[in-house]
Parts: structure tokens; C-alpha cells; sequence
């Protein structure tokens, strides 16, 4: 999901925390930050904390390797050189082993303080992907307008504009097909729709996202695992 | 035309 728009990444490991993930991508605009908890995995050890540092394209070529179905293990010893992928089959009668060779990265990490919100809308995964994937067709902006009542997002470009309003609604039978809109203050915010294609990757990983706007702020958008998250930070367009 | 603003801006160094 992320290996377009970040290509090298520290994995921290530790005990506690699993496995996070703080990067930024070359322009700065936009800062992944990945989590996933220890109990995420079958079985989960780190005797000590570790970093490793990943060439994501690399790491994809490995990942490719195996099979959905094989069960995969990533080991690394203590100040290791390399990260080793097992692929086991259930019957056990097919295995496979890779080792990728970890970098020294040199990544400034960025503090982010817990911020006041202005809303909170929470939609489903496929719906907000729908909508980047197809404004980005017709402004290289994408501008989102919250007000109680609704979201509303607005491309406004050399062929013509377009805009997208949802209203929201609880579905009962499946809750991850309700929009939902919890306001503070409306807020109009324009993002890069570059960026916004790049975090719907991000749209198998959860059946909805949750986005969280302020006034002439970074947007969160958040992809919840099952146990962690994948959050993006986007930086907005504004006149200074 | 609005301009793109960076995260730097925002969220301090570690």
C-alpha cells in the first residue's frame, strides 16, 4: 500500500509496540504511519528492539514470492544484515526461504502532537477510492467541504468540475456501509489529489476509512487494521 | 491557486 509513495522505511520492533512504521515521502507533503500490534501476528518475539531498515520494493519482490494461503515468517537476529522470509504451505511440504538485505536509513522522524479536530467523517474504504480515483481525472485538486449535513467533494478543473456529495446515513444491516459525520466547525479544506491516489491503496486493508479534518491543518486519514492502523497525514493546499 | 504546504510546517523534529 505504501510502497509508491515511500521506497525506504525503519520497522521498528519492539515487545510492546510490534511493529511501527514512521515515513514521509520525498516532497514532504505526505507521512505514513503504520502499526501493528504484536497480537496480530501467530506468534510474535523480540527479545530486543530492533530496527530494520526495508527498500519496500525490494521487500514487495519477496513478499510476491509465496503463496496467499502459505503461512510466512520474517526473522531477524540481533543487529542483523538480513531479514529472512520463510513460506510454509499447511502441509508443510513446500518451503520456501528468502533473505533481503537491510539498509542503513537515515530518516528524520516527525513529532505529531495530538490534534484538535474540527470533524470527523468516517465512510466507507471503496467509496472515498471511487471518489479520488475519479476527481483526479479532472483536477490535479481535490477540495473537501464538511458541513453538518454533508461532505462534499469538489474538483474543479480545465475541462469542467465535478462534485461528489454524501449525506450521512446509518446502515443497520452493515455498518461499515454508513457514512458518518461528527463536527466541531465545518471546515473546507483542498488536498493534492496525487496524494489522495496514493493513500486509497490503502483500500483492501479496511472496509472503511476515517478522516479527520481542521482548519489549515494536515488531515489524518486512518485505515484501521485488526489489530493497528495504517495513518496517513496530508498536508493541505493553502494561500500563505 | 493554492499552494501545496508541507508537513514540516505543522509537526516538529524528533
Amino acid at each position: 500500500s505504501i510502497k509508491d509513495s515511500v521506497k525506504l522505511c525503519n520497522f521498528n520492533c519492539s515487545q510492546s509496540q510490534g511493529i511501527t512504521v514512521q515515513a514521509i515521502d520525498d516532497s514532504r507533503v505526505l507521512l505514513i504511519a503504520l502499526k501493528i500490534d504484536a497480537g496480530s501476528f501467530q506468534e510474535f518475539r523480540c527479545d530486543k528492539d530492533l530496527v530494520l531498515g526495508l527498500d519496500l520494493e525490494s521487500l514487495s519482490k519477496i513478499l510476491k514470492q509465496g503463496n496467499n494461503e502459505e503461512y510466512l515468517t520474517l526473522m531477524a537476529e540481533d543487529s542483523p544484515d538480513n531479514l529472512m522470509a520463510v513460506f510454509e504451505d499447511k502441509k508443510k511440504d513446500r518451503i520456501s526461504e528468502f533473505s533481503l538485505k537491510l539498509m542503513d536509513i537515515d530518516s528524520d522522524v516527525l513529532t505529531i502532537d495530538d490534534m484538535e479536530t474540527d470533524c470527523t467523517i468516517t465512510l466507507p474504504a471503496y467509496e472515498f477510492a471511487k471518489i479520488a480515483k475519479d476527481m483526479k481525472t479532472l483536477s490535479e485538486s481535490l477540495k473537501i467541504v464538511v458541513t453538518k449535513d454533508s461532505v462534499k467533494f469538489n474538483a474543479e478543473g480545465q475541462i469542467g468540475t465535478g462534485s461528489v456529495i454524501l449525506k450521512p446515513h446509518t446502515d443497520m444491516d452493515k455498518p461499515e456501509e454508513s457514512v458518518k459525520i461528527e463536527l466541531n466547525s465545518p471546515v473546507a479544506l483542498t488536498f493534492g489529489a496525487k496524494y489522495l491516489n496514493d493513500i486509497v491503496k490503502a483500500t483492501s486493508l479496511s472496509s472503511t476509512v476515517t478522516i479527520k479534518l481542521t482548519d489549515k491543518s494536515p488531515a489524518l486519514f486512518e485505515y484501521k487494521l485488526p489489530s493497528g492502523y495504517l495513518r496517513y497525514y496530508l498536508a493541505p493546499k493553502f494561500d500563505d | 491557486t493554492q499552494k501545496q504546504q508541507t508537513l514540516a510546517r505543522f509537526f516538529g523534529s524528533q
